[in-house]
């Protein structure tokens, strides 16, 4: 058993769920927030076989996109950038960022 | 040492927190929601020994109880399903979801 | 790669944050709660190189800091512990409390 956890876009997280409820996989979802945009975001945090992994993977992907955020100039986060990035700067906020963990016992109670 | 996580019932959070308490077991606890029921449930997070594995389990089992729980028709969840579900839909839901995961250092700062 | 789980006082977060920022490590952030004290903690989840590992414990050092705490008497938690603390009781919160899990799989999609 391996446990996923995947950190994903919040507009992406009503889609992946409901692929993931369609394709039998079940999901736990913790609120989060990035460390550097300080938004809030969702982990996934879902328990399958070693060889679903790949299909899991495939429907991540398919589901969570890649999109680009502006950082304006004087917010909070170009400040903690030391004044560098005087001017609005753009990030480019993958998809999903994925963990895949190996389980020692994976137990419903 | 080994990090265990817990997914349990809100109902069942408050109980086992003061049996984990009595027994000396430290845990943090992390809101979360089940993806498909999207109710709030609890995801205890909690550092033991190995040899304190069996003790923990029985604490969780002991604590946490499995439920029924009806799904209505034409709820989003019952939808999500295509309609194959459009009369009320009954469910167990666990007493707890346990994942223990290997820990190569646990460190107090 | 390694999975690390910080969990740190809500006070040190910001400063934390800032440090792991400035250094260039990624972070996402968990809003979670102690078992004991059932007070608001963060939980960090960052993904890092295992020749990473003793650089960013040196951040978390330095950034949170251990402090006393009081739990009052005839609090929910003092009456936890059946009223043998029926007088103050201070108890020492560390700085932070960390697992460092190995990863399988680390990948950006
Ligand atoms: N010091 C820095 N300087 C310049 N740009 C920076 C930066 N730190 C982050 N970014 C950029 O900002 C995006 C959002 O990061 P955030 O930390 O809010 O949100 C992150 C964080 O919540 C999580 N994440 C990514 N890598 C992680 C890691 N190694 N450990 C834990 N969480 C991670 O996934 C979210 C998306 O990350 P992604 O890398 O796709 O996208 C990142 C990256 O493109
Ligand atoms: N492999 C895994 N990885 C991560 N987290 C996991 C997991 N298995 C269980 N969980 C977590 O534990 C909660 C209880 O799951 P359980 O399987 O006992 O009870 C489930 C199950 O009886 C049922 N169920 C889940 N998915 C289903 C589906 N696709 N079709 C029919 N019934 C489903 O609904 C109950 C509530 O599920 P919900 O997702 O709201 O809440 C789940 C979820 O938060
Ligand atoms: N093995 C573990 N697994 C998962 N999470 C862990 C953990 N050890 C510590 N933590 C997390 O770190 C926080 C600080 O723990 P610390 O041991 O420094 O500081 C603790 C400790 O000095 C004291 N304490 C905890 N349990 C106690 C007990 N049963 N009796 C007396 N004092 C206790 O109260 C402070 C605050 O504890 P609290 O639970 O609110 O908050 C804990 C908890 O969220």
């Amino acid at each position: 058993i391996k446990m996923v956890l995947a950190i994903v876009n919040d507009h992406d997280a009503q889609g992946l769920q409901e692929a993931l409820n369609k394709k039998g996989f079940q999901a736990t979802r913790l609120a989060s927030t990035g460390g550097f945009l300080r938004e809030g975001n969702t982990t996934f945090l879902i328990g399958i076989q070693e060889d679903q992994v790949d299909d899991l993977l495939e429907i991540i992907k398919e589901k969570c996109q890649t999109r680009k955020k502006i950082i304006a100039p004087m917010s909070p986060v170009a400040n903690t950038l030391e004044n560098y990035y005087s001017f609005p700067m753009e990030v480019q906020v993958g998809g999903a960022t994925v963990f895949i963990v190996d389980v020692d016992q994976f137990i419903k109670l």
